[in-house]
């Protein structure tokens, strides 16, 4: 463990707790992609099955506990509670041209050809792209409220605090794992339009196109 | 190098 990571994972639980802060005060989730959130729930999941095969430390536990939690939380207040606040109109991205190559692509390229391996390469994969509905559906309605960039910008600056972290760790622990540096990068760029316009417009709640 | 006895990372 270190700073960037620790940084990194408290970033990411922030994401999720003011995403389910905002559909829950609001009582509206108004503006948010059902599908990157279901996308997020599959990625938890199909990672975290370890947590039935192996204890790494209470950390690691209750993160990963929270995760799931808050990400099921999420797509129930979406598709159950607030339905009705859903703008599935504008949630229009095709996810099956995601979730299909990523699933071919962690079959062919793996660190180990078992099952529980091949779910969590699909995860990291699966991972990097499943903001990609968010992000489809803000440039299509060209506006984001101020707190749902905040949510994107938590989001984002997890997975680049990770970079740090697996630099960190290859120059101190000789740790380095190609899948998960590469999937990071790809998901950190996909960021770098949203973080410039956050930065550039001070993070109020803005119309943009992307 | 990459052990694949379980991902620490979250």
């Amino acid at each position: 463990m270190n700073i960037f990571r620790l940084i990194g994972d408290l970033s990411h639980l922030a994401a999720i707790i003011i995403l389910l802060l905002k559909i829950w005060k609001s009582r509206s989730c108004a503006g948010i992609s059902g599908k990157s959130q279901i996308l997020f729930a599959i990625v938890f999941t199909t990672r975290y099955l370890d947590l039935l095969t192996s204890f790494i430390s209470l950390y690691n536990t209750c993160m990963k506990v929270i995760y799931i939690g808050c990400a099921y939380a999420t797509v129930y207040l979406i598709y159950m509670k607030f339905r009705a606040t859903y703008d599935g109109n504008h949630d229009s991205f095709r996810v099956e041209f995601l979730v299909v190559p990523v699933g071919g692509l962690a079959v062919l390229i793996n660190h180990d050809f078992s099952f529980l391996e091949i779910l969590w390469t699909f995860s990291i994969y699966l991972e990097s792209v499943a903001i990609l509905p968010q992000l489809f559906m803000i440039s299509k309605t060209g506006e984001a409220e101020t707190i749902t960039t905040h949510y994107l910008f938590c989001l984002g600056l997890y997975r680049a605090l990770y970079l740090f972290n697996w630099i960190w760790r290859f120059y101190f622990e000789g740790f380095f794992d190609m899948i998960a540096i590469v999937a990071g990068v790809v998901q950190t760029v996909l960021y770098c339009d949203f973080f410039y316009l956050y930065v550039t417009k001070d993070g109020k709640g803005y119309r943009f196109s992307i | 190098g990459i052990k694949v006895d379980g991902h620490d990372e979250l």
